[in-house]
């Protein structure tokens, strides 16, 4: 058994859920957010036997895409309101980042 | 040591943490939902030693219950307001799904 | 690569993501609450290379820090109105609850 640990984007959650529960996988999400962007993005947890890995891997890849973000780097704000604004900054978001761990043990009770 | 992840349903989380505090062991709960029903439900964190894995299930089993649920497919909506809608299905909910991971290394700050 | 889970108080976050990122480290963020006290902290997940999971221990040592907390434990209300509310209990929190998992596979779509 592994554990898919998944942080993909908002947009393509609805897609990726779907894909997943046609092709009989199970999955949790978990509302999160970005270290860097501080932006909102989703985590899902994927319990599969370690034989299908390959194909979870698959669907991830034809439902989650990269995107480009314009983000204004946080400014030192200095003590007057007129702050000084740095200029957008193009930032590349992954379609997904992905985590599988090996599972000791699975119960459903 | 061994991360206890479980998924359960909000009803039974009052009573599983009061469980799990009368017997002194320390857990972390997420807000989730699962990728089938899209409904909220609760993911658990419980770090224990590896001999206490045995007993945290018990605790588990005497407080989480499996539930019927009535749900309305997610139909294909057509183009006019009078959607097709499907007859409700009854859906079983377990009572827990619980994924036992490994801790390469356990620290308290 | 290593999975580090760090529960940590809310007031720290910012300062601890900062540290991260300036030290081009990335973290993924999961509101959270304690078992015990019920209350809202904030759970981080941080891959990185199995060498850096001392440096970032050190990151989460320096930016995170033990609280104490006074509770009023759950006093059993009884029918009528005037509650027994017990004398509030000290609680000490620490900086950061943290595992370290092994990770099978790390894939960046
Ligand atoms: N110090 C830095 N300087 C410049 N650019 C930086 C940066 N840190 C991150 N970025 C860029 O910003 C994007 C969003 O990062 P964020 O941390 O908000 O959102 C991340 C985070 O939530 C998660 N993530 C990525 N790597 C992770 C890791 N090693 N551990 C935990 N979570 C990770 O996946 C999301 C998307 O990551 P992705 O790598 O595709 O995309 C990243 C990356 O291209
Ligand atoms: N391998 C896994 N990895 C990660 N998380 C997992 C998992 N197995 C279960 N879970 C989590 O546990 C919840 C309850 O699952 P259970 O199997 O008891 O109860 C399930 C199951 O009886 C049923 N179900 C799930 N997928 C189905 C499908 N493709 N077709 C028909 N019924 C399905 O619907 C109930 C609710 O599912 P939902 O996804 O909303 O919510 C799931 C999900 O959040
Ligand atoms: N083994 C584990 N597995 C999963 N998550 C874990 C964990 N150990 C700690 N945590 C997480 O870290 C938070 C802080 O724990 P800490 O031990 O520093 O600080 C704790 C501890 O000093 C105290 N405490 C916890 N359980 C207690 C009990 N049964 N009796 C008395 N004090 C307790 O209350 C503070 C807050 O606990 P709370 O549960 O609200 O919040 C916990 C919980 O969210």
């Amino acid at each position: 058994m592994r554990m898919i640990i998944a942080m993909v984007q908002d947009q393509d959650v609805h897609k990726l859920l779907k894909a997943l529960t046609e092709h009989h996988y199970s999955a949790t999400k978990l509302a999160s957010s970005g270290g860097f962007l501080r932006q909102g993005n989703t985590t899902l947890m994927i319990g599969v036997s370690a034989e299908k890995v390959n194909e979870v891997m698959e669907i991830i890849k034809e439902t989650c895409q990269t995107r480009k973000q314009l983000v204004t780097p946080l400014a030192s704000v200095g003590p007057s309101m007129n702050n000084y604004m740095q200029a957008p900054v193009e930032v590349t978001v992954g379609g997904a980042t992905v985590f599988v761990l090996e599972v000791a043990d699975f119960i459903k009770i």
